[in-house]
C-alpha cells in the first residue's frame, strides 16, 4: 500500500502535463497554416525541436525515478543504466495520455498535431508512423492515471537491462512494484490489462528506430549539427 | 561519461 502511494505520488509530482488539461484540449488542433509552417521548417530545425520536447519529457522521467522508493538506493551505475535504457520508453508510454486516438493527433508545442505536421523530419517519418501506431494501441487499453504511473515505474525498473552491476537488487525492487501493480489491478477489476499490454520488445524497437534515424541524420550532416541539440539528448542518444 | 544524468540525479528533489 505504501509503495503504491509512493508510485502514484511520484508520478503526480513529476507529471509534465495534467491529464485533465490534455483531455480538455484534445480537439484543439493545429490549423492548416500552422501545419504548413511546420512542414516548411528545415529538417535540422524540426529535429532540434523534437529533440527539445523529448528532452523536457525525459527530465520529468528522471525526477519521477528519483522519487521512487528504492531507486536512489541502487548504485549510481544502475540508476544511470536504467534511465539511459528506459527514459525514452517511459516517454513513449506517457504519450498515450497526450494522444487523441479519434483523430490520430498528439499534443506537441501547445496543440494537437497529426503525423503530417512532422513531414520535414524526412526519412524519420516512418518512425513517427510507428510511434503513432504504438500510442494508438496503448490508448485502446484506456489506462487510468494510476496504471500509467505503475507502467512507467515498471518500464524503468527492469532487471534485464544490460550492464547492471546489481541486477538482484533491481529485480527485488521490480518484484515489489509488480506486486503493487497487481494489487491495484485486482482492486479495480482490471487484471486483464496485463495480457493486453504491448510486448516489451515493441518499445525497445521504437527506441532503436529513433537512435538509427538520429545516426542516419548525423551521417548526412556536418558534426556541428548536434551542437544545437540539448546536451542531455546528446548524452542519451548520440 | 554521463555527466548530465549524474548531475540531475544528484540535484536533490528539484
Amino acid at each position: 500500500e505504501q509503495l503504491t502511494q509512493n508510485v502514484l505520488k511520484s508520478y503526480h509530482e513529476t507529471c509534465q502535463l495534467r491529464a485533465e488539461d490534455l483531455q480538455r484540449r484534445r480537439w484543439d488542433t493545429f490549423s492548416r497554416e500552422e501545419i504548413c509552417a511546420y512542414q516548411k521548417k528545415s529538417m535540422e530545425e524540426m529535429w532540434q525541436r523534437c529533440a527539445g520536447r523529448i528532452t523536457e519529457a525525459i527530465q520529468h522521467v528522471v525526477e519521477f525515478a528519483k522519487r521512487l522508493h528504492g531507486f536512489m538506493e541502487l548504485c549510481q551505475n544502475d540508476q544511470i543504466v536504467l534511465l539511459k535504457a528506459g527514459a525514452m520508453e517511459v516517454v513513449l508510454v506517457h504519450m498515450c495520455r497526450a494522444f487523441n486516438a479519434d483523430n490520430r493527433t498528439v499534443f506537441f508545442e501547445g496543440k494537437y498535431a497529426s503525423a503530417e505536421l512532422f513531414r520535414s523530419l524526412g526519412r524519420a517519418e516512418d518512425l513517427i508512423g510507428s510511434i503513432f501506431d504504438f500510442a494508438q494501441s496503448l490508448c485502446a487499453l484506456q489506462c487510468s492515471e494510476p496504471e500509467v504511473a505503475f507502467l512507467s515505474a515498471l518500464v524503468l525498473v527492469n532487471a534485464s537491462r544490460p550492464w547492471l552491476q546489481e541486477p538482484v537488487k533491481v529485480s527485488r525492487l521490480r518484484r515489489r512494484l509488480e506486486l503493487g501493480f497487481q494489487l491495484l489491478l485486482r482492486r479495480t477489476r482490471r487484471e486483464g490489462l496485463l495480457d493486453r499490454l504491448p510486448p516489451q520488445g515493441r518499445l525497445r524497437a521504437l527506441c532503436s528506430q529513433h537512435v538509427e534515424q538520429l545516426q542516419a541524420l548525423r551521417r548526412r550532416h556536418p558534426p556541428a549539427l548536434l551542437d544545437a541539440f540539448p546536451p542531455l539528448y546528446r548524452e542519451l542518444f548520440a | 561519461k554521463h555527466r548530465i544524468l549524474h548531475k540531475l540525479l544528484q540535484n536533490g528533489n528539484s
